[in-house]
């Protein structure tokens, strides 16, 4: 089925 | 100070009981703009952001930015003492560390307070960028609800693509398979029961049922809800909230090991 990723992955910290 | 009445107080309950699983603590920022929660859950998979805009209170005063952070499973708690058809006012000095919740019943027979204590939390901000997405589909709430908890049923992930014959739900586990395709459909007597598929360029992504279902807890926001996917982002599932804002979840996509 995949890896599954994080939101960190995508969105960076402000 | 900060001072918001809410006379559609079941609102705030519905958006509780949408987000208390998969988000234990947060801070709920309120400005002059509105009331706002960015939070990811435990394991970063899923982030949800809520905004409440000032214009949908019918009152709505906030002095300075504030920060309160809050044990949501206790203020659900909270909420839950409130009838559905009470005003729900939140109150909170600067710098203090309670927050009130007011319940009036709308002939203002019964008033109650509940205060709870705030809570210091250390919460990353994700800055989420204006994004095209390739696709975007608007539904049902309660169809896609059902879709989810079918196929959840069956496997532990789903594959959505968006082609132009329309939105495909598969997924697959040790008992079988299963597909359901969801086509355009505008020629229904109210606009929420339409299922748009606006594609710029086809999608296919994948995601754990899990975090689907969760989201589906938003349902009784929404009479629909949108689906914008593009194969490098994650998936936002949105729900809007009538004349006042949105709650979203972004659910990260699975890939390839």
């Amino acid at each position: 089925d995949g890896k599954q990723s994080t939101i960190t992955r995508f969105f960076s910290k402000v | 100070m900060l001072e918001f009445r809410l006379v559609q107080g079941s609102l705030l309950k519905k958006v509780m009981e949408a987000i208390k699983d998969l988000v234990t603590d947060a801070n709920f920022e309120c400005s002059s703009t509105g009331f706002s929660l960015q939070a990811m859950d435990s394991s970063h998979v899923a982030l949800v952001a809520l905004l409440l805009r000032s214009e949908g209170f019918e009152h709505y005063r906030c002095d300075r930015n504030l920060s309160m952070g809050m044990n949501l499973n206790n203020m659900s708690k909270m909420l839950k003492c409130a009838g559905n058809d009470d005003i729900i006012t939140i109150k909170a000095d600067d710098g203090g560390d309670i927050v009130t919740f007011m319940f009036e019943s709308p002939s203002q027979d019964k008033i109650s307070d509940f205060e709870m204590k705030l809570m210091d939390i250390s919460s990353e901000q994700l800055g989420i960028p204006e994004s095209e997405y390739q696709s975007i589909v608007r539904m049902p709430a309660a169809e896609f609800q059902r879709i989810c908890k079918d196929l959840s049923s069956i496997g532990d992930t789903v594959i959505i693509s968006v082609t132009k014959e329309g939105v495909k739900f598969s997924t697959r586990g040790d008992i079988g398979s299963a597909n359901i395709v969801c086509r355009q459909n505008t020629s229904v007597d109210k606009p929420e029961e339409a299922t748009v598929i606006e594609m710029k360029e086809p999608v296919s992504l994948t995601f754990a049922l899990r975090y689907m279902n969760s989201f589906t807890k938003a349902t009784p926001l929404s009479n629909s809800v949108s689906l914008s996917m593009s194969s490098d982002l994650p998936l936002v599932v949105e729900y809007k909230i009538a004349d006042m804002g949105y709650l979203r979840f972004y659910l990260a996509p699975k890939i390839e090991d």
